[in-house]
């Protein structure tokens, strides 16, 4: 088992429901049956440790008691850090015991189907309730099993009414708080290290001069590194995370990351991450780099005509506008100009093939709606992929090359935590360019 | 490397992040995730989860990864763990 670091320090603790689950979600557990679920999920902990669980109700005037332990059912952002996802996904959370407003509280994601012992599409209240009510003691996850810390959902328990704690979880709140009916209640300090106490905030940086940089698009190339999105302009770049927050609103310089390109590099045109070896390949004119994590890799910068990319009028090419591997197939795609070229990068025999797939080159054109040249391209999100053009960009959903619905949407607002523009306006869509766009307003 | 495609890649790396067994990025010194270090994260993982070790996004380990779960981290503390040891080594 796994202690948090952290404990009540009092053994009878108080509790109150604030919110119940929607009953368009999950019908059929009224709140009294909620109640009794959540009395019974705190019965698996006070069987096995001394501790008492009150529940406190409405007073006269319908406000709620406020309690140690505040039980809700909240959907998406619930303003607590750690938003809901809708059905499945993350469950249910709750906080450590502590001298916080917040400590003990405990959520539910209002847009499970909860139940108890119900069917497979259900979520079971009681289980989940044990766990977090676990957490809501001082419990961490575990990696043991049997537990019910264990992290995932393991399905319903099978009898609510003779439901024990596992031998883990049993050892884990007695460290914390002593062996029920043992002479001395309360347990001693469980001897395990304390985390540190978090550093104290920091004032917010002021990042004017790269504010414009940032918001005003035109970046030379994207490419998904390492589950974050890179977007590179002139000497220096972004990172942009999974759940949409940027690393730093500060560019990072190119020169001090990327060790190994050539002094005064302040444009690359294409970059991507090699799905065979997860190596990083960038493309800067008629040569590329290939780097092991931010290092330039020995024999770099090679020509560009390692790649066997012609041109259908027979040129060479010699520059690469966006290069990215297409969720859809694992496939690598290099754009230039109006055309592209597919390669499949898988090692065979111990050798990777460097020339484009047979049929290659094809027009842009193929990727219905998408501009021409583009400045970037990535598989993100569900497989989707998203093509980047001056300040704004495109979704094609994963597989599709032509889709009726290709509307443009802002890269600054969307991916770099710009502020919206005051203007309704929309960006030209390139499918049509020379069409208006009327919206609700207009 | 990797088997999952990249759209798998990038989410188990948020996922990773997410529940402890990464670092989170810090805007001071910004760096880089290494695919050692990926793969080290994916190892622990896996450790944690009661799956075969093999640091590699496999189907047993994605699919675990796409399992309902609490939201809390497995891991908990890593990033101050980091810091604590380069304030020490400074």
């Amino acid at each position: 088992y796994a202690l948090s670091g952290l404990k009540w320090d009092k053994t009878d603790l108080t509790w109150s429901i604030h919110s119940y689950p929607n009953p368009s979600t999950s019908p059929g557990l009224a709140n009294n049956v909620v109640e009794d679920l959540l009395t019974r999920a705190f019965k698996a902990w006070s069987d096995v440790a001394p501790l008492n669980f009150h529940q406190l109700r409405r007073d006269s005037n319908g406000a709620t008691a406020k309690g140690d332990i505040r039980v809700s059912f909240d959907s998406m952002f619930h303003e607590d850090g750690y938003p809901f996802d809708g059905q499945g996904g993350t469950l249910a959370h709750a906080f450590f015991p502590g001298t916080l407003d917040i400590s003990g509280d405990t959520h539910f994601d209002d847009d499970e189907i909860w139940s108890y012992a119900g069917d497979s599409r259900s979520t079971d209240l009681f289980t989940v309730a044990v766990h977090e009510f676990g957490h809501a003691l001082g419990l961490s996850h575990s990696s043991s099993d049997p537990s019910i810390m264990r992290p995932y959902y393991q399905g319903p328990v099978e009898d609510i009414a003779h439901f024990k704690l596992a031998m883990d979880d049993r050892l884990a709140i007695q460290q914390l708080y002593g062996v029920k009916d043992a002479d001395r209640p309360g347990g001693d300090d469980p001897d395990f290290p304390r985390l540190p106490s978090p550093p104290p905030p920091r004032p917010t940086q002021h990042s004017d001069p790269s504010f414009q940089e940032r918001c005003q698009g035109g970046f030379d190339a994207i490419g998904n590194i390492r589950g974050e999105v890179f977007f590179f302009k002139g000497a220096q770049f972004w990172r942009t995370q999974r759940d949409g927050s940027l690393v730093s609103l500060n560019p990072a310089q190119i020169k001090n990351f990327w060790i190994g390109l050539p002094e005064g590099t302040n444009k690359i045109d294409a970059v991507y991450e090699r799905k065979s070896d997860s190596r990083i390949i960038f493309f800067i004119g008629s040569q590329y780099w290939v780097f092991k994590d931010t290092v330039a890799m020995a024999g770099y910068p090679r020509p560009l005509s390692d790649w066997g990319m012609k041109k259908k009028s027979g040129e060479r090419v010699n520059r690469v506008d966006a290069a990215f591997i297409w969720a859809h197939n694992g496939k690598t795609y290099l754009f230039s100009g109006g055309e592209f070229w597919r390669f499949n990068e898988n090692i065979e025999n111990g050798q990777r093939t460097m020339q484009p797939e047979q049929g290659y080159p094809r027009e842009n054109t193929l990727w219905e709606g998408m501009p021409a040249p583009i400045d970037g391209i990535i598989s993100w999100g569900e497989g989707n992929t998203y093509f980047f053009k001056d300040n704004s960009y495109w979704m094609l959903t994963k597989g599709v090359l032509n889709q009726d619905d290709v509307t443009p949407k802002s890269i600054a607002v969307d991916w770099l935590r710009c502020p919206a523009p005051p203007s309704t306006s929309t960006p030209a869509n390139p499918r049509f360019p020379k069409k208006c766009t009327c919206n609700f307003l207009g | 490397s990797t088997s999952a495609e990249p759209d798998q890649y990038s989410r188990a790396v948020d996922w990773l992040g997410r529940y402890g067994y990464l670092p989170r990025p810090d805007p001071y010194t910004s760096q880089l995730l290494t695919k050692e270090g990926i793969e080290e994260a994916v190892r622990i993982m896996q450790r944690f989860g009661g799956l075969r070790e093999t640091g590699k996004l496999d189907s047993e380990t994605l699919k675990l990864m796409s399992k309902p779960r609490c939201s809390l981290p497995d891991i908990v503390g890593r990033d101050d763990i980091l810091r604590r040891r380069r304030r020490r080594k400074r």
